[in-house]
């Protein structure tokens, strides 16, 4: 464990954490994309198939139950909470999402570190992660004004994996076989999705003026 | 429950 990694995971909880906080105070999920939540509900069980076979440490267990557990809470609650559920806009959540699972899928079972179930799963998450925010980067752009927790709640999703590359790097550099190519092309890919996002992050931040997405 | 560093990451 390096403190690229632990700042990675911890931005990671946090960003899930001000989704919670969002929608629990608010009891509102207007802005949040019911596809990328969706998305990751499926990255973390794909990934974390191994929670009950391979034990790594106590603390890759509870945030493997935390992440599970928090993704599938938040997709509940958009669907089924009989308050928030009403809150949430279908009509402008329209990126066609399941796309991105097979087309993830179908690279999966052609790029992947060994040709068994687990493994291919796995590298099917690693794919899946890198994209899954697309539907919510669209929906901000659709809905011009977005609150602003719903903001700091990309940004720190993005954030994180831009501290993974860092451990990645730290790791390649310190670890004489390190060689996690499918994780930090991904890890890649995904962060610089969110490139324009930080850029006009940065800018709304620096004039002290609410995000406003080009259309 | 083996110990592995396969994918030690989250």
């Amino acid at each position: 464990m390096n403190i690229f990694r632990f700042a990675g995971d911890m931005t990671h909880l946090i960003s899930i954490l001000v989704l919670l906080l969002k929608i629990y105070a608010t009891k509102s999920c207007s802005g949040i994309s019911l596809k990328t939540q969706e998305l990751y509900a499926i990255v973390f069980v794909a990934r974390y198939l191994d929670l009950f076979t391979d034990f790594i440490s106590v603390y890759n267990t509870v945030m493997k139950l935390v992440f599970i557990g928090c993704s599938l809470a938040i997709v509940w609650c958009m669907r089924l909470h009989r308050v928030v559920r009403r809150t949430y806009n279908k009509d402008v959540d329209t990126f066609r999402h399941y796309f991105l699972v097979l087309g993830c899928f179908l690279l999966a079972l052609f790029v992947h570190e060994k040709f068994t179930f687990q493994e291919v799963l796995w590298a099917f998450s690693i794919y899946l992660e890198a994209v899954a925010i697309l539907p919510q980067l669209v929906l901000l752009q659709r809905s011009g004004n977005v609150d602003n927790l719903t903001v700091q709640y990309v940004f720190f999703l993005g954030a994180y994996r831009a501290f993974y590359i860092l451990n990645w790097i730290y790791r390649y550099l310190t670890e004489p076989h390190f060689g996690r190519w499918i994780a930090s092309v991904a890890g890649l890919v995904q962060t610089a999705l969110y490139a324009d996002f930080f850029y006009y992050y940065f800018i709304s931040w620096k004039n002290n003026a609410k995000l406003q997405l080009p259309a | 429950l083996k110990l592995v560093d396969s994918h030690d990451e989250l």
